[in-house]
């Protein structure tokens, strides 16, 4: 089950996706 | 009700935190929680996104997990 904060810390890697 | 301003998601407390000791995305996330900022969570991520790539910290992998840390 994925917490609110494990979407949130997805959502940023996502978004940090070509710089990570 | 949330009381917001009580933490200030801002670039000086991200590369606070990023200097004291190396983090991941989720460490990050728990010293901005949505409760504490008052921010939206698209706004968290959006901002804290935009931080970190101002920030350009070093990303280094600690037990797996890929952390963030800058040097004074």
């Amino acid at each position: 089950s994925s917490s609110e904060a494990d979407e949130m810390a997805a959502a940023l890697e996502a978004e940090l996706n070509d710089f990570m | 009700t949330p009381s917001s301003g009580e933490v200030q998601l801002t670039e000086e407390a991200v590369r606070r935190y990023l200097t004291r000791k190396p983090m991941t995305t989720k460490d990050l996330l728990k010293k901005f929680q949505t409760k504490r900022t008052g921010l939206s969570s698209d706004a968290t991520v959006n901002v804290l996104a935009q931080i970190l790539k101002r920030l350009n910290p070093e990303r280094k992998v600690i037990g797996d997990k890929m952390h963030f840390s800058l040097k004074e």
